[in-house]
């Protein structure tokens, strides 16, 4: 019986694609396609359909080796669950805001969370610095600290135009809206192709879209 | 010059930031 169609027997986290289709930008293809793109990802180091922090770091670096201050707050910031481990309908929900036809409220609103370490409802200044020193560490870039403190300063002149030493939410939009390039990496082209990417979803469709 | 750079820019250049890597073999 190996191609019983028995919704039941569908894989784990993927029991309703359609329901994950109609809250995502994602269509119900996609999202079976996506499930080929995470049982690959949850499988590298324990096949239990899920994706832990280690399965993450080795899919974004390739190694598992390396310590990294954004791999952990992406991983955090899809863990919605707040248990250490993704599922698919985790994986899916948050994926979605990088899809190119997500809403760009919601790609503001991630990459501001992203950037608000502490969680605090703003981005203070000591959160922007370890986040350059972290950048510059991870390409092995040497700015002296004269010069990292000169880039934020110029940020923060920008930036906090309210003068009160943090970027908050309205500000962070304000700033995002004026450079659309910082947004960049909230959008991947990939998320496009996705079902032509992972073609083999087919085989496991619940629909013939 | 560094100096004229946004310090978002320069974060948002980091790899852990950029998942397309998780596409990629």
């Amino acid at each position: 019986n190996c191609c019983d169609a028995d919704s039941s027997k569908q894989p784990r986290g993927l029991e309703n694609p359609q329901v994950l289709a109609t809250e995502t930008v994602f269509s119900v293809s996609e999202i079976e396609a996506l499930y080929e793109l995470f049982k690959k990802i949850s499988s590298a180091v324990i096949d239990d359909g899920l994706i832990n922090k280690e399965e993450f770091q080795l899919a974004l670096f390739k190694t598992n080796k390396k310590e990294s201050l954004f791999a952990d707050r992406v991983f955090d910031l899809f863990d919605t669950k707040h248990n250490g481990i993704l599922d698919f309908e985790e994986f899916a929900r948050a994926l979605s805001v990088f899809h190119p036809n997500a809403p760009i409220d919601d790609k503001i609103q991630f990459s501001f969370q992203l950037y608000d370490l502490k969680q605090q409802g703003f981005i203070e200044r000591q959160e922007v610095k370890q986040m350059v020193v972290a950048t510059l560490a991870e390409s092995g870039m040497n700015l002296s600290d004269d010069v990292i403190e000169s880039i934020i300063d110029k940020t923060f002149e920008e930036a906090d135009t309210k003068h009160d030493g943090k970027i908050d939410k309205e500000e962070w939009r304000n700033l995002v809206l004026r450079h659309p390039s910082l947004l960049k990496n909230m959008t991947l082209q990939y998320l496009k192709d996705i079902t032509t990417t992972f073609p083999s979803f087919v085989f496991h469709s619940q629909v013939d879209d | 010059q560094p100096t004229s750079m946004n310090a978002f820019k320069l974060i948002s250049m980091s790899k852990g930031l950029n998942l397309e890597n998780l596409f990629e073999d």
